[in-house]
Formats: structure tokens, sequence, C-alpha cells
């Protein structure tokens, strides 16, 4: 792969400023690879609802609760169900987006009520 | 389309009416403050065209039912903003109204004006956040508003049928409210998504 001609490598060098675009060295990643930076893609699923788990101590490898979590998250959103941070998943991670986590848990500060 | 936990909305009896007002203490001074008024009279009156609930401007923030601002980093609850994209706003899930936006971001109403590549069309974050202030968790069709992620220099203005069918369950149709070629999915995108 020539990352210079990359769309998704142009899209992060467009948007120096976003919060995630580190995360385009984490694609085509699988399960049983470790990758440094993996664990903020952890961080970022257990945000959004994926990994509800918290508190947990997240390591570069790319396990079981992760994969699990792509696959979650590729479903929700209507992406190919790859498992593996492919193009198409990683360009939707990268995007600017809504703070609500996708999945409704009863326990997340957001989703209380006034009562 | 989803819910919260619970499945919360407004109680108020009908006809209902919710006011909304803006934080006198947050907000952006780049965009005249008459226009994000009337940025925010099309999004509230987007949701308004499909159920029986009004929405009125108040000046008396603190007893507004929706209180709008923008804010930066951590700001106090809990979920703090991260600058520059990322994560452009967020909103409570009913009877709360908070209403947050992220004031690093370069918020546009007229991207020919708003010349920056990372420039976020304040109404489109403005109707999907609303959507969450009713009730509307997010949802899973990539046309809807109430998809979470928006492209920045994109608009996402008008409500889809996912939309309307989630919030007509919460609250009824509004008995105005007409069927329009707008509410279909762009099921070329869908399809292409599925393939």
């Amino acid at each position: 792969r020539i990352l210079q001609q990359d769309p998704l490598t142009e899209l992060a060098a467009d948007i120096q400023n976003n919060t995630w675009h580190a995360f385009v060295k984490l694609i085509d990643a699988g399960k049983g690879s470790q990758v440094t930076g993996m664990s903020e893609l952890k961080k970022y699923f257990q945000r959004f609802g994926y990994m509800p788990i918290p508190d947990q101590n997240f390591t570069d490898f790319f396990d079981e609760d992760l994969e699990s979590a792509v696959l979650n998250y590729q479903k929700n959103l209507g992406l190919p169900v790859t498992g593996k941070l492919d193009d198409e998943t990683m360009n939707e991670i990268m995007l600017p987006r809504c703070g609500m986590s996708d999945l409704v848990h009863d326990h997340s500060s957001l989703h209380t009520t006034k009562n | 389309y989803a819910y919260f936990y619970g499945r919360p909305r407004w109680m108020k009896t009908s006809p209902m009416t919710l006011s909304y007002a803006f934080s006198p203490n947050s907000m952006i001074d780049y965009i005249d403050a008459s226009e994000i008024r009337s940025v925010f009279q099309r999004a509230f009156a987007r949701w308004s065209s499909a159920i029986p609930v009004n929405f009125t401007e108040t000046e008396d923030y603190f007893t507004a039912d929706i209180k709008i601002g923008f804010y930066s980093g951590d700001h106090g609850d809990g979920e703090p903003f991260d600058g520059v994209l990322g994560v452009l706003a967020h909103a409570f899930s009913p009877e709360n109204g908070r209403f947050h936006l992220d004031a690093a971001e370069a918020w546009s109403v007229d991207f020919d004006e708003e010349g920056s590549k990372v420039a976020v069309d304040l109404e489109s974050v403005a109707t999907h956040e609303i959507g969450h202030v009713l009730g509307l968790a997010h949802s899973s069709v990539k046309d809807a508003v109430m998809y979470p992620s928006l492209s920045p220099r994109t608009k996402k203005r008008d409500l889809k049928l996912d939309d309307v069918e989630g919030v007509q369950a919460l609250y009824g149709s509004n008995p105005n409210f007409k069927y329009t070629s707008s509410l279909e999915h762009d099921t070329s995108s869908s399809n292409r998504r599925r393939t």
C-alpha cells in the first residue's frame, strides 16, 4: 500500500486536529495483531457503547472483546460485517460524530432522566 | 430508530409546548445570534411538523425546558468535549433538556461563507440533537438524521422516514403531517452499503 495515495490517509491529513485521525494506522488489523494505539480504539468503542465493561486497563492486543466490539459496530451501523478494521469501518470510525452512545445501556450518565 | 433505556419521553399535557433558551454565557460569537436563532427555529420546526409538539423560544434560560449552549472541554457533565471534530455535540434524554455543542468546532450556517475544511453544519447537528432531546437514540439507517456520524462540510437536515416513524411512536402524529418524497431513504447508497 502506498500510503500517500490512500484516501484514508488523505482524509486524516485533511482533518489534522481530528481526535481520531491516529486510528488510520490500525487499518487492516485483525484478531491476534498487536499495534500501538489499539488501546485507544478500545476506549473509543467503550465510550460509544460497544465495550460496556467500565474502567478496564486496555491493551494494544486485538483480542476477542475488540473483535466482538468491531462486529457489533459494523452490524449496528450497516457496515460490511467482517470483524476487521477494514477501510469502510475505519472511515466511519474516524468521522466526527455525536457524543451519545450508540447502544443503549441503563447505566450511562447521559441517559439519566432528571427525577 | 431506537430509544433510550426505559423509552423516556416528555410527559407534558397535550397540546404539548416545550420552551427552549440559549445560554446567556456560553455561545459562539462568530455567527450572528439572529442566524443561530433561525437555524434552531428551522431545526425545531422539522420535528414539530411530524409530531403534536410545539417549540417556543424563551429568554428565561433557567426555566426553559431545553437549555442550549456551546461548551469547551470539560464542562461539568462528565462528558468533556475534545476539540476540533471528534465529538461534535451531545444532548440528554427526556426530560432533562440539556443540549451541548462543542465550541471548538468550526460551526457553519453557510458553507459558501465558511471555507474551513472542517466546517460543520450547525443546522444538521441541531436537528440530530433535538431528536435526542425528544427521546430518540441513534439509528442504524445511514440516511437518517439520527445516524451518529456527520462528515465535515456535509448537510443532513431533512428528517427521513425512520426518524419520523420513531418520533411519532413516542408522541403521535401531527394531524397536519404530510408524507413527502424527501422522507424516503437514499436506497442506492443503502444498497451499496449492504453489498
